[in-house]
């Protein structure tokens, strides 16, 4: 079980909040709002009102006994530079930081937060990939600039044959890592593997996969 | 290249209209303030000035042309369930929308919007995922409740050992899509791939992978 500070209650903060407990980890929540506090303070080990700047405040409390603090107020981003910062001084041994934008996430990293994080904007570039591509890709995640990890419905041209059939590696550079099949989940498929209609496939490919998909028909 | 619609450029919506942008798409950007119109206005194709709750406005745009329209502000509830409701009237094809909190995002699906996006709440729980697991974790996609993809720094234990040697998928359910090595990525590596410190390993294994990393050592 471990034990984490969470500075600032927005929806981000409160997310993280609520699932280290779900998980079973003791949370620390702290927020400048009374009403916040209020709100959390059921569902965390303790709910304290201070603002964070405050410099005797952050002192008061051992920040370097956590596991990670996390630092989620994003807005004012004097307040969570000079936190971040006097974290790194008490000796914090992790500290996620919320960016406001690139240039803050750099000055982040630059005063030694260990990890940052920009939720809105990575989310605005996996929307824009998302809705580019024909409807049939769900999901990706990006491996390196020319493979990614793709999940698609399996196109029409594929249902009824094996995957030894169809050679994907060979012809298309696809790798079927997995299939879903409602409830069901084929991890790394064998030659005499056969799809079905509704099948969802998660494969490593390269990025221009759509064109290729759209192709296969 | 595709035409798209983004409404309220808060750091969500800037970055859905940038990358679209980058990608070569069109995007007409919409926002109440004067001063994101100004900062927008030679990023995108078009940024036009106006409240998306006014009927009239939204009515005068041929909404139901773009491919896709992003409404991405969300602290204004009121005006962000106003306006799915209407581009829904207005026969948009394909609606993705911000939603503030899971209740929130719960009427977006009743009144039809296609996607429903929680940037924030996602992040959360994703960081709270990765602080939790042993740093050697770097990131994960859930695939199933019990199956998930993870990705993670090579443990001391498989250095110099090939991936026959190792035999992972038949003692520990575990299944290496690809390895990283520096700019390079080996796709579904045979039997005779030997690890090396320093490979990023992404590979299919159950939840409980955390576990089994460790004991590898
Ligand atoms: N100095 C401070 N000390 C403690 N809490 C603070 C301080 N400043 C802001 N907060 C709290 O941090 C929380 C998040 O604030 P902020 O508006 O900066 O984040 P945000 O990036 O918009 O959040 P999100 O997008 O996750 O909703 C709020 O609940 C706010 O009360
Ligand atoms: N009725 C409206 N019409 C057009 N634009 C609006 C309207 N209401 C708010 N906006 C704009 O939408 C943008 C995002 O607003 P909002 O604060 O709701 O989002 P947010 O969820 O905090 O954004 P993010 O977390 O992505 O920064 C702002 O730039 C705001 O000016």
């Amino acid at each position: 079980m471990g034990q984490y500070a969470v500075i600032g209650l927005g929806r981000f903060g409160e997310s993280v909040a609520r699932s280290l407990m779900a998980m079973g980890h003791e949370v620390l929540a702290i927020d400048i709002s009374e009403e916040k506090i209020q709100e959390i303070a059921d569902f965390v080990t303790e709910a304290v009102r201070a603002d964070a700047k405050n410099e005797e405040f952050l002192r008061s409390m051992d920040m370097a006994g956590f596991d990670a603090v996390v630092v989620s107020m994003a807005q004012d981003i004097e307040a969570n530079i000079l936190v971040t910062m006097q974290l790194k001084g008490l000796g914090a041994k992790y500290i996620v930081a919320k960016a406001q934008s690139q240039l803050h996430g750099e000055v982040l990293e630059r005063i030694g937060a260990d990890k940052i994080i920009h939720p809105e904007w990575d989310m605005g570039e996996r929307i824009a990939h998302l809705l580019t591509s024909s409807r049939s890709i769900m999901d990706y995640i990006e491996l390196s600039p020319h493979y990614s990890i793709f999940e698609f419905l399996s196109p029409q041209g594929f249902h009824g044959q094996s995957l030894g059939q169809l050679d994907l590696r060979a012809k298309y550079s696809i790798s079927v890592l997995a299939v879903k099949r409602g409830e069901e989940i084929f991890i790394a498929p064998g030659g005499d593997f056969t799809f079905y209609e509704g099948d969802i496939i998660i494969a490593i490919g390269p990025k221009d996969i759509e064109g290729t998909l759209s192709q296969i028909g």
